[in-house]
């Protein structure tokens, strides 16, 4: 059943944390993906970035060469591939974010968002 | 009850037509709106801007002076005052958005968006 994060995740795009600010929109746009996992030279999981976090720095007049370290965010929420719907429900509306990485030793293995959540809640209003 | 679009909705921002990228963006920040109404002079709804079109400006690399009418979708998708929860929960997942105005006359009087109708229909979970 699609009861667990590991089932219902879709694939999350990642990015450098040395790319650039417009590297990062570009990736957004062609992905149409709510937040992408930035990664150490290593591949590990160090933050995520979302359109709010480009919007704030257009708004600050960043220029769009500037790594994305700055800009991102470091303080990952995060689901584990065991966790289940209401669990991340929960979770989305506490920190009052609509996507999350699903992480497992580190490295991000998928996203859930509050779209995939609802269909498997909401399914055919 | 809060079933139908002028009970639920709530305030939202407004800017002009002939305002900059980067203002936009700094009036989505401060406003925490997922949407601006955009105004012409005459202050009728002539569209709407998020934090999508803001990523995608960035993307291209467009100059933050730039004027948001060329930024800004033109072809506006609301809600009216009488629509209710059912109506607008399908129409925002139709078109694949999480807000929209509610308009009556030309004007936007608030918006909609699918936290606020999400709270009517899973409420407590
Ligand atoms: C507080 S949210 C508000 C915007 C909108 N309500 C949303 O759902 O994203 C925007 C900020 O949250 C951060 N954010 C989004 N998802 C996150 C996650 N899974 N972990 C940590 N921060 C996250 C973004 O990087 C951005 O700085
Ligand atoms: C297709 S959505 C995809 C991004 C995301 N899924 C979301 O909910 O906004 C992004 C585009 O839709 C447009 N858009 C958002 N809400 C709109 C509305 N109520 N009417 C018309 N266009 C809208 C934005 O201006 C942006 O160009």
């Amino acid at each position: 059943a699609d009861r667990i994060a590991e089932d219902i995740m879709i694939p999350i795009p990642t990015i450098y944390s040395h790319s650039t600010l417009r590297e990062a929109a570009s990736l957004l746009i062609e992905s149409s993906s709510p937040i992408l996992a930035v990664l150490s030279t290593a591949d590990e999981l160090v933050g995520v970035i979302t359109g709010w976090d480009i919007t704030r720095a257009t708004a600050t007049g960043t220029p769009d060469s500037q790594p994305i370290q700055k800009i991102m965010t470091s303080e990952v929420i995060s689901a584990r591939p065991s966790d289940n719907v209401l669990e991340m429900i929960r979770k989305l509306e506490h920190y009052e974010i609509s996507a999350m990485p699903v992480v497992e030793k580190g490295r991000a293995k998928g996203l859930i968002s509050s779209d995939l959540l609802a269909r498997r809640t909401l399914m055919r209003l």
